[in-house]
């Protein structure tokens, strides 16, 4: 495993942290979308279908469990935790997640590296996740108040993402036959869609002030 | 014989 990778992959975790610790320790969800937290949580029940079957590393492993275990903690918290539930933008959240979902199944039976059960669901997730982040990047922009861990949050997924390209690019280089097209173009466009939300990133941090996406 | 190595991927 490549330091790209690995720098990817421990973003991706610390984002998930950042969440769960503005939720536990503030008891708050103000300026979360549920809608990407239920696709992610699907996102990665479709893409790990091979947990128990395909041994690939403990590493592998337990990250995976992390992740399937953090995604759906995260859903419970926002929609059952007495405190937690209040804080939900339930309102402003108004992104119709499933509209994304169908979609994505439909393109995954289209366009796929095999036709069977478990590699589509996987292409699936990948289609995904390259959309699931829209409900939020929407909420983001319709809160007026957002506080920084939430952009936080959201800088450290899109840097996961990015991290996630170089790596591809230094692997297509360094190991014989490593071409993924489907993977490469859906991990495109689901960075591409943090390129609006960067540039005021950066903007609101070279100013100094508070970051507030325009309507 | 396709690659699999992406599968090592989260």
């Amino acid at each position: 495993m490549n330091i790209l990778r690995l720098a990817g992959d421990m973003t991706h975790l610390i984002s998930v942290i950042v969440l769960l610790l503005k939720i536990h320790s503030i008891k708050s969800c103000a300026g979360i979308s549920l809608k990407t937290q239920e696709l992610y949580a699907l996102v990665f029940v479709s893409r790990y279908l091979n947990i128990f079957t395909d041994f690939i590393s403990l590493y592998n492993t337990i990250m995976k469990l992390i992740f399937l275990g953090t995604s759906f903690s995260i859903v419970w918290y926002m929609r059952y935790h007495k405190i937690v539930r209040r804080s939900y933008d339930k309102d402003q959240d108004t992104f119709r997640h499933y509209f994304l979902v169908l979609p994505c199944l439909i393109l995954a039976l289209l366009i796929n590296e095999r036709f069977t059960f478990k590699e589509i669901m996987w292409t699936f997730s990948l289609y995904l996740e390259a959309v699931a982040i829209l409900p939020q990047l929407v909420l983001l922009q319709r809160t007026k108040n957002t506080d920084n861990l939430t952009v936080q949050y959201i800088f450290l997924l899109g840097a996961y993402r990015a991290l996630y390209i170089l790596n591809w690019i230094y692997r297509y280089f360094t190991e014989p036959d490593y071409l993924h097209w489907i993977t490469w173009i859906s991990g495109l466009v689901q960075t591409i869609l943090y390129g609006d939300f960067f540039y005021y990133y950066f903007l609101s941090w070279k100013n100094n002030v508070k970051l507030q996406l325009p309507a | 014989i396709q690659s699999d190595s992406i599968k090592d991927e989260l």
